[in-house]
C-alpha cells in the first residue's frame, strides 16, 4: 500500500510538472550541487577524464544561464542536487533499465539524476569516435534543468545522437529556451570598452580592428556583436588574458585615441597602468620613463581617486573621470582639468527624459564602435547618450543628453557569470 | 580502453543479450513510440484505480518484458506460443498507432508514410535519448535581428557604403574632431567582406572574429 501511495504520488507530481511545451523550472535556486557517484563510475574512461566532462558540460549550461554548478563531492547525498552515474542493463536503483549497446544511452530524471548506458562507447571531448559523453551530458542536464527534446536543427535538446560536430555549443534558441526558465543573466559591469589593436595586411595597409570586453570583478568576457553573444568558453580570468592588470578588476579603462596620441590606460583605486598593446601587456616603464602603476593624482593631476568611470571622448579630446554625482574632464592637451569642472554628471548629461536619469555612481562608461555610440552603464542599467544622429534628428535634445534607459541584457546579450569552481576547469 | 580481467577480454565483450533489441518490425516499433511519447501512456490514475497492484515503473518494465517477448514471440512461427501480449490490435490501436508512426517520421524529417519503412526503421534504431519526447516546442524564441550590431562591421555590403550618409554615425560622432580637425574618410568595401574605413591611410576595419582578440589565452580550447 505503501509502495502504490509512493507511486501515485511520483506520477502525480511528474504529471504537475509535465514538460510544458517550453518545459519547467525545474530549480528554486541558482547554485546547484552536482556529483559522480562512487558507484556509478565508467569502466571506460577515467574518474578524472568523467569529473572534467561533467565540469565543462555543466560549465557549458551557466555560460549561458543565471544558474552556477559546483562539484560536491563530500555533503551528504541528499544534499546534492544533481546526481550523475553509469551503469548497464539494471542499473543504480532505476526503474527503467538500459538496453545495452546502441540505442538508448542515456536518461534523466526530473528528480535530478541523470544515468549513462556503460555498454555504449562514451568518448572524451577530443576524440571523434564513439559516443560523445559531453555532448550526452549537456543534453541530459538540459532535461534536469527542466528542458524537453525538440526536433529543431541545430539544438543541443534533439532526441536523437547526431554524431559529434567537431565543437558543438549551445546556439541562440537553446540559450533563450533556458533563460526562459530562469531569466536572463544580470549583473553589473566595472568597465566595458572596445579593445582596438593595429594590424597590417599582407599589402602593408594598416589596418584597425576592435573587440569589445566586458570586465567584472577578476574576470572578462569577449563579446561577438556580430554573434549577439559572448565568446564561448568566457568567462576568463583577467590575468589570462591582460597581463598585468590586477587580478580582482579594475574600475576603468580609457584610451585615448587622436592624430598625436594612442594610448589605453587602467585605472585601479588609486593606481593607473599603460598597456603596451603590442606585446599585450602592460608596461613596466614607458618610453617617457614613467614606471607603472602610478598614481592617478600624478598623472592626471586634479583627478580625484579612487574613480568610479572613465572615458575618452574625441570630440572634445576630454577624458571625463566619473566619481560619485561628479563628473571631472580632464584636457590631454593641457593635461589639466577644464575649465569649469568638476561638474555634476546631471548637468553634463541631463536626462532627456524627467526623472530617468542615473545620478551618479556610474559603473562603466562606454563608446562602443558597433553602435557608434556612448552608454553609461549602471547596474543592470544601461542610458545612451544622444549622438549627432540623435540630436539631428530631435533638435531639441540637450548635447550629451541621456536617451531612456534599458536593460543591459536587452542589448547585450548571454554575459553569465560561472561558479568559481568552474572557472578553470 | 574497457577495464578487463579475463585474458580474452572476455569479460568486456557485450554479451549478445547486452545489446538492444533492434526495431524490427510494428510490434517493436509500436514499443517504441510508446517508450517515447509517440503513443499516449496509459493514464496510470485511472489504470492505478481498476489495477492498485501495478505500478507506474513497470509499464516501462512491463514494455521492456514485451520488447524481449516480442523477440521470443516472433521467433516462433507457431501461433500458440504467443503470450497474452497478443499482436492482433483492435482497429483504434492501429490508428493510433499510425498516427502515432506518421508524427515520429514528420519530427525526424522523414517522408510521412505511416507506413513502418525502412527510413523509419533506421531512424528509429539510432542512438538516442530515454527521455520520452513531449508535445515539441516548435516555436522557440525568436534570433534578434542582427541589424543594429556591427553596422561598423557590416557583412552585408550594401550597407558598406552608406555607413556615413545612413547616418549610421557621423565623423563627429565616431571621432568627435571639432570642424578645424577632420580625417580623410572614404569607404572601401573589403573584398573579404568586412567593412573598412580609410582614416588618414589608416584602415578601421571591422570587428575581429574569435582568431583575433586576447590571443594569447592560454588553453582556451573552445
Amino acid at each position: 500500500r505503501r509502495r502504490r501511495h509512493l507511486a501515485f504520488l511520483v506520477s502525480g507530481r511528474r504529471r504537475k510538472r509535465d514538460l510544458a511545451e517550453s518545459g519547467f523550472m525545474a530549480f528554486s535556486k541558482t547554485v546547484l550541487k552536482w556529483r559522480l557517484i562512487g558507484e556509478g563510475y565508467s569502466s571506460q574512461l577515467s574518474v578524472e577524464e568523467q569529473r572534467y566532462v561533467f565540469r565543462l558540460a555543466f560549465r557549458m549550461w551557466s555560460e549561458v544561464s543565471p544558474l552556477e554548478f559546483v562539484e560536491d563531492v563530500w555533503s551528504p547525498l541528499e544534499d546534492v542536487d544533481i546526481k550523475l552515474g553509469f551503469g548497464t542493463g539494471r542499473h543504480l536503483g532505476c526503474s527503467q533499465r538500459f538496453d545495452g549497446t546502441g540505442q538508448e544511452f542515456a536518461h534523466a530524471w526530473f528528480l535530478g539524476d541523470i544515468h549513462f548506458d556503460d555498454d555504449e562507447h562514451f568518448t572524451g571531448p577530443n576524440s571523434h569516435s564513439g559516443i560523445s559523453l559531453l555532448k550526452v551530458a549537456v543534453h541530459e542536464i538540459g532535461h534536469v534543468l527542466g528542458l524537453p527534446h525538440t526536433y529543431r536543427p541545430g539544438s543541443i535538446m534533439q532526441p536523437s545522437y547526431l554524431p559529434h560536430e567537431s565543437s558543438f555549443e549551445m546556439d541562440w534558441m537553446d540559450r533563450k529556451a533556458i533563460q526562459h526558465l530562469y531569466g536572463a543573466c544580470k549583473g553589473r559591469f566595472d568597465t566595458v570598452f572596445d579593445w582596438i589593436r593595429k594590424e597590417k595586411t599582407p599589402y602593408g595597409d594598416l589596418i584597425v580592428r576592435f573587440n569589445t570586453y566586458f570586465m567584472r570583478d577578476g574576470w572578462y568576457w569577449l563579446y561577438e556583436n556580430r554573434n549577439n553573444r559572448t565568446r564561448y568558453g568566457d568567462p576568463v580570468a583577467l590575468q589570462i588574458g591582460w597581463h598585468g592588470l590586477p587580478s580582482d578588476g579594475v574600475d576603468a579603462h580609457v584610451h585615448v585615441w587622436s592624430k598625436k596620441r594612442d594610448v589605453v590606460y587602467f585605472f585601479k583605486g588609486t593606481q593607473f597602468w599603460k598597456y603596451d598593446n603590442e606585446n599585450d601587456q602592460v608596461f613596466i616603464k614607458d618610453s617617457d620613463g614613467h614606471r607603472y602603476p602610478r598614481l592617478v593624482s600624478e598623472g592626471f593631476p586634479g583627478v580625484p581617486s579612487p574613480i568610479d568611470t572613465a572615458f575618452y571622448d574625441r570630440r572634445d579630446s576630454h577624458i571625463y573621470f566619473f566619481k560619485g554625482t561628479q563628473v571631472f574632464a580632464f584636457s590631454v592637451e593641457t593635461s589639466s582639468l577644464a575649465r569649469g569642472f568638476p561638474k555634476t554628471i546631471r548637468d553634463v548629461f541631463p536626462p532627456v527624459e524627467r526623472g530617468d536619469h542615473p545620478d551618479g555612481h556610474i559603473d562603466a562608461a562606454y563608446f562602443s564602435y558597433t553602435h557608434s555610440a556612448i552608454f553609461l552603464l549602471k547596474g543592470t542599467r544601461f542610458w545612451q547618450v544622444a549622438g549627432s544622429r540623435q540630436r539631428w534628428r530631435r533638435p531639441l535634445l540637450p548635447r550629451n543628453g541621456l536617451l531612456p534607459h534599458r536593460e543591459v541584457d536587452q542589448q547585450w546579450f548571454d554575459i553569465c557569470n560561472v561558479h568559481p569552481t568552474a572557472l578553470k576547469l | 580502453e574497457k577495464l578487463f580481467h579475463s585474458r580474452d577480454h572476455s569479460d568486456v565483450q557485450t554479451p549478445q543479450s547486452h545489446r538492444a533489441a533492434v526495431v524490427t518490425d510494428e510490434l517493436k516499433a509500436e514499443l517504441f513510440l510508446s517508450r517515447y511519447g509517440f503513443i499516449k501512456p496509459v493514464n496510470w490514475e485511472e489504470a492505478q484505480l481498476e489495477d492498485p497492484d501495478s505500478d507506474p515503473d513497470d509499464f516501462l518494465d512491463d514494455l521492456q518484458a514485451r520488447i524481449q517477448e516480442g523477440t521470443s514471440v516472433l521467433h516462433s512461427r507457431d501461433k500458440s506460443q504467443i503470450g497474452h501480449h497478443d499482436v492482433f490490435k483492435s482497429q483504434a490501436e492501429n490508428r493510433a498507432f499510425i498516427s502515432a508512426l506518421k508524427e515520429f517520421q514528420r519530427v525526424s524529417g522523414l517522408v510521412v508514410t505511416g507506413v513502418f519503412d525502412e527510413a523509419t526503421k533506421e531512424a528509429m534504431n539510432k542512438p538516442r535519448c530515454g527521455v520520452p519526447d513531449q508535445n515539441m516546442d516548435l516555436n522557440a524564441p525568436v534570433e534578434p535581428e542582427n541589424n543594429q550590431t556591427d553596422s561598423f562591421d557590416k557583412t552585408d555590403s550594401n550597407n558598406t557604403s552608406d555607413l556615413f550618409s545612413s547616418g549610421n554615425y557621423s565623423e563627429d560622432d565616431l571621432f568627435g574632431f571639432n570642424n578645424t580637425e577632420s580625417f580623410l574618410v572614404n569607404i572601401s568595401n573589403d573584398t573579404n567582406s568586412n567593412t573598412s574605413m580609410n582614416i588618414n591611410n589608416t584602415s578601421v576595419d571591422g570587428e575581429m572574429g574569435n582568431v583575433g582578440g586576447n590571443t594569447n589565452q592560454s588553453g582556451a580550447v573552445r
